[in-house]
């Protein structure tokens, strides 16, 4: 692929099923190749080494939409709002963003808002216990929303300096479950000024193109101001934060790398775009 | 939808006797867009695009029918011909019948485990299940609670899953459970340890139905795994869950196409009794959209 000359179509086949195949999503894919083609046209380059240059910057402006860092709180506690679709990953990369702040000595609280799913609390309980967070739970099909509350006004009575909400898993076409989780986020605005500070969306990295409808609709509900991708060890490319950070504003912050409370890295644009062509 | 589509490709159609080479390929066009914005994987549409393109060829083109219309039941019936046939139900030629459940982290495993078992009671079965994950914190609470839900026992034990696994199919033989359900841990399919894990289970307990649980969002990767998790285990069949949300779900393509196995239920809600059998001619007009 980086021995091509030009952009011919031999050239924009192998393209299309890379970027095709790493999830980019046709519509993004076409942009992407229509960008090149215009790129070429205009350099007249027949170097391949400057062809991928030209290629990999494009992915890469289009993944710099928003800002890609997480802006702590002028005030006590940040709070940080964690949602998304079932089983993407949301509660394991709570207790890496946990960890990751207390590596910078910040003291964490976390809200064990999740009430409806089998053992959720005890399953964020147990990573509070191996990092050492403090933890607010309810038992089993109580409120979210009171959760939530609770962990608001523990957070300011023990001078904690990040706050982060687990909330259950829910499909973003489950109009009662939006509800429920736009609630929980007024609950926390009133009780906190500006909160909450930041609002992530764990997506799944083996997600295809339901990721965009899942953004969209999450976006629409909350407000989401950045995206965890979970599970990128594995062999997916999580190409589809390109095509939703393209249409819809809103910036990768952090990457999940495997299963232990460290494997966390924050967002790198450049990283990100040359691995989709590896 | 791809009929609208194929409306304004075919319209030139009409009055033509057959479908000529020049039309074909305009709609075996709108076909691969549909497929790949549906999550079918990039290799399994090139096939299939090239498959229907030939019977679409020479086609007459029906006088009672539009051209639409026909080519989108070719593309339909090709669908439903690739997920198909399916045979209903578990099968059960021995007691316990062992099922044992793999797949990618966060796909579902732990609430299938116990929506098969809910099926199972349905039929009138005594089923029973294992708490076989020892590294996910609180799963193997997890099942028990939902173990505890259906009034179906929940085995579980110290030390290694192959372990937990043979002596809880030893207990089963002993207190005549009619079916014994392993719930794994979530693994990655290049995980060396996770998967000779695995093939350990399925070695020392000789399931007689070995699932793959595939998330229905899954993108281009769903082959991937799909294939590895064959490759090492030899599935008996596919169970495609969280289609109670807007997914295409190409990926159910992507499965059968690559690993031949059948898919056999769909997981349609998180309450226990949400696992319906696959309908391969509903899934073809989802994918379709
Ligand atoms: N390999 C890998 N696995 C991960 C990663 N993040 C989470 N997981 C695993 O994915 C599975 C699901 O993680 P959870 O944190 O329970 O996901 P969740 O979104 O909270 O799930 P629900 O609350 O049920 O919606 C677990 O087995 C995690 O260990 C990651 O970055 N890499
Ligand atoms: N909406 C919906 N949610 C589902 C379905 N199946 C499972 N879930 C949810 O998906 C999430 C993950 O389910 P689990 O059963 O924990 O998944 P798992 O594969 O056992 O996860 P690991 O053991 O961590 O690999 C939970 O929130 C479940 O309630 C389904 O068919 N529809
Ligand atoms: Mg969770
Ligand atoms: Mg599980």
């Amino acid at each position: 692929f980086r021995r091509a000359r030009q952009v011919d179509a031999a050239f924009l086949e192998e393209l299309e099923e890379i970027l095709i195949g790493a999830d980019v999503g046709v519509e993004t894919t076409m942009s992407i190749a229509e960008d090149l083609r215009r790129a070429a046209r205009d350099t007249g380059t027949a170097d391949p080494e400057e062809l991928y240059g030209i290629l990999k910057r494009d992915v890469e402006s289009r993944l710099r939409k928003g800002e890609s860092d997480v802006t702590l709180a002028d005030s006590s506690p940040t709070v940080i709002l964690v949602a998304g679709v079932n089983g993407t990953g949301k509660t394991t990369s709570i207790a890496k963003l946990a960890a990751y702040y207390m590596g910078q000595g910040k003291k964490v609280l976390l809200s064990a808002s999740d009430t409806f799913r089998a053992a959720a609390t005890e399953q964020l309980g147990i990573w509070a216990d191996r990092i050492g967070a403090d933890i607010v739970r309810h038992k089993m099909g109580s409120d979210p929303a009171a959760v939530a509350f609770d962990a608001c006004e523990a957070a300011a009575a023990r001078g904690v300096d990040i706050l982060i909400v687990d909330t259950a898993g829910r499909l973003h076409t489950d109009s009662n479950l939006m509800r429920e989780l736009s609630k929980i986020k007024s609950v926390v605005a009133r009780k906190i000024p500006g909160a909450p500070h930041e609002v992530l969306l764990v997506l799944d990295a083996t997600a295809g193109q339901n990721a965009i409808s899942q953004a969209r609709n999450f976006k629409q509900a909350i407000e989401i101001t950045g995206i965890f991708l979970a599970k990128l060890d594995g062999t997916a490319k999580g190409g589809i934060v390109v095509a939703i950070c393209d249409k819809l504003g809103i910036p990768v912050k952090f990457v999940g790398l495997g299963e232990g409370a460290d494997d966390i890295e924050p967002f790198d644009a450049e990283l990100f775009s040359r691995a989709l062509f590896e | 939808a791809i009929t609208e589509k194929f409306e304004g490709v075919v319209r030139r159609l009409r009055g033509k006797a057959i479908i000529t080479e020049k039309n074909v390929a305009d709609a075996m066009r709108e076909v691969r867009m549909a497929l790949l914005e549906a999550d079918v994987n990039y290799a399994v549409v090139r096939e299939f695009v090239k498959t229907v393109e030939k019977k679409a060829l020479g086609a007459d083109v029906l006088k009672s029918v539009s051209p639409a219309q026909q080519f989108v039941k070719i593309v339909h019936d090709e669908l439903v011909e690739l997920m198909g046939p399916v045979e209903p139900g578990i099968p059960q030629p021995d007691s316990p019948t062992i099922i044992m459940l793999a797949g990618l982290q966060g796909s579902g495993k732990t609430t299938t485990a116990a929506k098969v078992a809910s099926y199972l009671l349905r039929k009138g079965r005594r089923p029973s299940m294992v708490a076989a994950d020892v590294q996910r914190p609180a799963a193997v609470e997890q099942l028990k609670i939902l173990g505890g839900q259906l009034g179906v026992e929940v085995f579980s034990g110290e030390g290694k899953a192959p372990d937990i696994c043979v002596r809880a199919v030893e207990r089963a033989r002993l207190v005549g459970t009619s079916d014994v359900i392993l719930d794994t841990a979530g693994r990655l399919h290049i995980d060396e340890e996770m998967m000779m894990e695995v093939k350990d289970i399925a070695r020392r307990t000789e399931p007689h139905q070995v699932y793959l649980v595939c998330d229905a969002m899954t993108g281009q990767d769903a082959v991937n795994s799909a294939k590895a998790f064959d490759e090492e285990l030899s599935l008996d069949g596919v169970i495609l869950t969280k289609l109670d949300g807007d997914a295409r779900g190409g990926a159910a393509l992507s499965v059968k196409a690559v690993t031949g196995k059948p898919i056999k239920f769909i997981g349609v809600g998180e309450k226990l009794d949400k696992l319906e059998e696959f309908h391969p001619d509903r899934m073809a007009d989802r994918i379709l959209g």
